[in-house]
């Protein structure tokens, strides 16, 4: 199983449709101070792990949906889609590709009210089903699979007691 | 439950001994529970000697030194309990560049069991990750992806026209 | 006493409107008291806009945008209050390479009139700087200094002999 | 008035007697992990700071002194000199130059017992002499002098209140 392309539409700073291709192995992602890259990480939590705390340094979810930059017109919507290669049956759909998408949606007139949908290769599903679907994968916002920026610092900040805790949540 | 956490405990602690040894080319670590009797009533500390050094408390570490450490302990979580995904996102900032591209290789060999995304401004870093995504504002504000970046336009700031080449 | 702190507010944000508009070559930011009236009861907040995009609130900007704000703050203070010596421990840590020789260059131009020593394992930093000391272990355990380090020599860290060169 | 030269007996990885000549403007300082850069700037603010909360990375004052490393023997006292060019008479002291020294030893016998010394040009002095003296060049280890590894990161994550304290101490 591998994440085979991330697809973002006015996701943050991604003002438009980009799709993103990706390979399995080792890929490194550069750029200047403020290009977009970890709005791609973002993304990608945006859609693993919606209950997740470490959610996408947004204050509220709205604030995800591209804000129009200096020239644009604000977005009222936003959708990210992560295509898996699914050959190795890890994920128990019984597809050889597997499209987890997230869609959240203004409500019209109410700047802070949205809408959010979930879908597993295009099918309505729930929040639950993508919990469900991810656990068999390990792959979780909140396990080790994700070091966000400036966590490196906070292992060795951390307290002991809330380091033992990471070993509680791994047993 | 406890004998749940011990469990992990060894299990990781392990494999945090062996990758620290490695990632500081002979140092010596070790996770160490306060309490070993009912470990949920203690914490978990870390004790690290970087190679040629008396052993010392982490807080008397180094910048780089911690970020050695803390890399060890995510490496070591994640071969306790792999996963077919990871993303780090500039975990090499303190380190110097002989520390950060020993990470890189390290993120190079695990990536044949699993897909790791890596998001770094260190050429070392660049240098040993066999594929290379570019992030540019093509527009003001409007974030573009370059596929299989060339890393000698980094530093002259990938002009938009410029980075496509 | 409410005097003194507003003569402070508006000197220190007047040099950061400035100062940050040149460190990120065009952006906006500015100091902004909670509560005016009895500036002792709120805080003080940041709103910048680096160039190209919207204002924003300080959290939602980048790391390195982030950096690059505080330094402008740092700077601000200093050109406030000018003092005869500074030292700055790897400011540069979150910075891309033109941000990181942005920030080199305004201490070089600062260090007309105050001498600044800079820690940093950057190559655009160490290059900015007419003055470098390096700093090696020539026996485990043991800082020694070497004036004037060739800069080549740092990427195969210096081996004792070889960094005494 | 510049800081001209630094002299560094076991303190903390120095464990010999080090000198570093420096000149005014600007000097940039590199070299390995670990290798000791950042105790230079801790051996500067030892002896502009004793009361500074900012203090030295370290726990107690006995951690300053060179442990001895894997293969030598744990000196018991410690020393750092910091000389002054003060030609432009800022510190009023009617010297050309100004050295500021700090010494501390272990007390024989009890590991954590010290004794510490100050001196101004070799003149035994108190810790208020040192403190009056920098305040005529506002050299100050509470200062923006000082910018030590990490704090770049706080000064945006520190809260409004905080970071409006700054301007007090300023004021
Ligand atoms: N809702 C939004 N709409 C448009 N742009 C946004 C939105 N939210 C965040 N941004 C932009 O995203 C930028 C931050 O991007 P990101 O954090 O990914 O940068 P980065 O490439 O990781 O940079 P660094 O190297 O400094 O860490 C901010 O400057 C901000 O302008
Ligand atoms: N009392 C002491 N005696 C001997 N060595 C000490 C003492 N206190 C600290 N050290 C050593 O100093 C080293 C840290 O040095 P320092 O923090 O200056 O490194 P640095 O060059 O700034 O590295 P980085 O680039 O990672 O920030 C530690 O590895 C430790 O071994
Ligand atoms: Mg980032
Ligand atoms: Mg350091």
């Amino acid at each position: 199983m591998y994440l085979k392309r991330i697809v973002m539409e006015n996701f943050k700073s991604f003002g438009k449709r980009i799709e993103l291709p990706l390979l399995p192995g080792y890929t490194a992602i550069t750029g200047p101070n403020g290009s977009g890259k970890s709005n791609i990480s973002d993304a990608i939590l945006f859609v693993l792990g919606p209950k997740s705390s470490r959610a996408i340094r947004a204050g509220k979810l709205p604030d995800l949906i591209f804000n129009g930059g200096p020239s644009k017109r604000a977005a009222s919507e936003c959708k990210v889609s992560l295509l898996f290669d699914n050959s190795d049956n890890v994920l128990p759909t019984g597809e050889k590709e597997v499209e987890l998408t997230r869609h959240i949606r203004l409500t019209p007139g109410h700047a802070s009210d949205y809408s959010s949908n979930f879908f597993i290769n295009g099918r309505r599903s729930q929040l639950a089903d993508f919990d469900d679907l991810l656990s068999h994968a390990r792959l979780s916002a909140d396990g080790y699979n994700f070091i966000q920026q400036g966590d490196i610092n906070r292992i060795i900040q951390m307290g002991a007691v809330e380091r033992r805790r990471i070993l509680d949540d791994i047993a | 439950k406890k004998a749940g956490l011990l469990k992990v405990f060894e299990g990781i602690n392990g494999r945090f001994k062996r990758v620290y040894n490695e990632l500081s080319d002979g140092g010596e670590a070790e996770l160490i529970l306060e309490n070993t009797e009912s470990p949920f009533e203690g914490g978990l500390h870390i004790k690290a000697r970087p190679p040629g050094k008396k052993v010392l408390r982490i807080e008397a570490l180094s910048g780089g030194e911690k970020g050695l450490v803390s890399m060890a302990f995510i490496f070591a979580i994640q071969e306790f309990m792999p996963s077919p995904f990871y993303l780090l996102d500039e975990v090499d900032q303190n380190l110097d560049s002989v520390n950060a591209e020993r990470v890189a290789k390290m993120v190079h060999r695990n990536s044949q069991s699993a897909q790791f995304l890596q998001v770094s401004l260190r050429h070392v870093t660049l240098n040993e990750a066999p594929m290379k995504i570019g992030v540019t504002m093509s527009q003001p504000g409007l974030s573009d992806i370059v596929m299989d970046v060339d890393i000698s336009t980094i530093k002259e700031r990938p002009q938009p026209k410029e980075a496509a080449a």
